[in-house]
């Protein structure tokens, strides 16, 4: 569930 | 975090500190589109409020705080300390006619049905377009400084490398963000006609001018 990952770019 | 990310990261904050220096020094705000420098300011408002639920790295937070910090920096200065030269006849395209199109598409097509991530969605959507002011000015005036034409080069030299970053971290790291890519495509194209015109005209020294 790709969504679920931080979201770690800017 | 690779390569391409980093490169990207970098040139988009080389973008912004460009534009600002470039205002401050000629105390001027002349050529400068203030809707889609408001516009790119709402991205960063909707797209770091994360800034106060999660933490992801010192950098992650660092560069967050400067990319918004500079944004209302620069519309400060376009709309109040340098107001007199704000260019605002020629900035004359509707910006609700991205933002309301944006925010419909938001609702409709995110990740997850959330206050957060529809606002997240909206940002993706609206830096997409948010360019499209500024690159309406510069056709309609038919010329632009070269100032400012190296800041829309490393703008659009940051969405293309977070292209080549998309690619690394699917081949290498089996992620991939379906919303980014496409809008993050769709962006880089918007510069493509503009890229061209760097190379070709202001890259050999010449002032970039559009035919009449």
């Amino acid at each position: 569930h790709q969504e679920s990952k931080e979201k770690d770019e800017l | 975090m690779n390569i391409f990310r980093l490169t990207g990261d970098l040139s988009h904050l080389a973008a912004i500190i460009i534009l600002l220096l470039k205002i401050w020094k000629s105390r001027s705000c002349a050529g400068i589109s203030g809707k889609s420098q408001i516009l790119f300011a709402i991205v960063f408002t909707t797209r770091y409020l994360d800034l106060l639920s999660t933490f992801i790295s010192l950098y992650n937070s660092c560069m967050k705080v400067i990319y918004i910090g500079c944004a209302y920096a620069t519309v400060y200065m376009i709309y109040m300390k340098f107001r007199a030269t704000y260019d605002g006849n020629h900035d004359s395209f509707r910006v609700e006619f991205l933002v309301v199109p944006v925010g419909g598409l938001a609702v409709l097509i995110n990740h997850d049905f959330s206050f957060m991530e529809i606002l997240w969605t909206f940002s993706i959507y609206l830096e997409s377009v948010a360019i499209l002011p500024q690159l309406f000015m510069i056709s309609k005036t038919g010329e632009a400084e070269t100032i400012t034409t190296h800041y829309l080069f490393c703008l659009g030299l940051y969405r293309a490398l977070y292209i080549f970053n998309w690619v690394w971290r699917f081949y290498f790291e089996g992620f991939f963000d379906l919303i980014a890519i496409v809008a993050g495509v769709v962006q880089t194209i918007l510069y493509c006609d503009f890229f061209y015109l760097y190379v070709t005209k202001v890259l050999k020294g010449k002032k970039l001018s559009l035919p009449a």
